[in-house]
């Protein structure tokens, strides 16, 4: 049986926001460390891999491993019935034909129930290896949102160039180019807002800007995003979860 | 012209 509650109802609804545009039916993976999933979006450009960790519920058990076939854009519809300080608890059988969300007012005036049907989900699962990656870059959430969504009215695509010491962001279209300059700097008082950059190799990637906007869709979730690139290969966006993560794993754009 | 690669080239289904 599962039972996982969370503090917060707004975690769940967050989690489900960031992915639901880019996948739609997936497998939710219960053991007793926590939930993973890992779903492909229909064009295989982009892979989603979540991982949240016993330690992001106040309260997590799950006995034998329970596999949770979930529609998100039902699921967001429930989910979005709790008030986000509510508590959340998911609740599934051995063999499960449904969930049970559970949301309780923390005045305890108020509990709603909503039972969502599962499904038979086949999805494909792509295994994914560590890499050595050439550089990684560190920077708030936010200013990245914002680099993707200006220069995502330039063009459909975007370059990172990765040199020593400085990331470029770059677009370039028919109405013009823009470019925006990222270099690392430390924020003592506010250590989110710091941007770290290593750098083995210099990069220079290609990525398509229609699939960064859908990875963008997790800023709420973490004050940085950890960006790690090498060349040629799909790159790793990191969201850090409070127990956990939420990744996405994006194929580049390049000359064969 | 850049063409879009996909993760299919990259990680092995299993």
């Amino acid at each position: 049986m599962l039972e996982g509650k969370f503090d917060e109802a707004s975690l769940l609804k967050k989690i489900i926001d960031a992915i639901k545009d880019c996948v739609q039916l997936c497998n939710f993976n219960c053991t007793e460390k926590g939930i993973t999933l890992q779903a492909v979006d229909d064009s295989r450009v982009l892979l989603v891999s979540l991982l949240i960790g016993e330690e992001a519920f106040t309260d997590y058990r799950c006995d034998r491993n329970i596999t949770l076939g979930v529609d998100l854009s039902s699921f967001s519809k429930m989910i979005k019935c709790g008030n986000n300080e509510d508590f959340l608890t998911l609740i599934a059988e051995d063999s499960p034909d449904t969930v049970l969300v559970v949301f309780e007012d923390k005045n305890r005036e108020r509990i709603s129930e909503y039972s969502l049907k599962l499904m038979d989900i086949d999805n494909e699962f792509l295994k994914i290896d560590d890499m050595d990656y050439d550089s990684v870059i560190t920077m708030p959430a936010g200013e990245f949102a914002k680099i993707v969504r200006d220069l995502k009215n330039l063009s459909e695509s975007l370059g990172i160039l990765v040199t020593k010491d400085t990331v470029k962001f770059l677009s370039e279209g028919d109405i013009g180019s823009g470019s925006v300059v990222v270099k690392p700097f430390t924020d003592l008082e506010k250590p989110e807002n710091s941007v770290k950059v290593s750098l083995k190799k210099p990069v220079n990637l290609t990525f398509g800007l229609k699939y960064l906007s859908d990875i963008i869709k997790a800023t709420n979730l973490a004050e940085s995003v950890t960006i790690k690139i090498a060349d040629k290969v799909p790159a790793l966006f990191e969201y850090k979860l409070p127990s956990g993560y939420l990744r996405f794993y994006l194929a580049p754009k390049f000359d064969e | 012209k850049l063409k879009q690669q996909s993760l299919l080239s990259f990680f092995a289904p299993s």
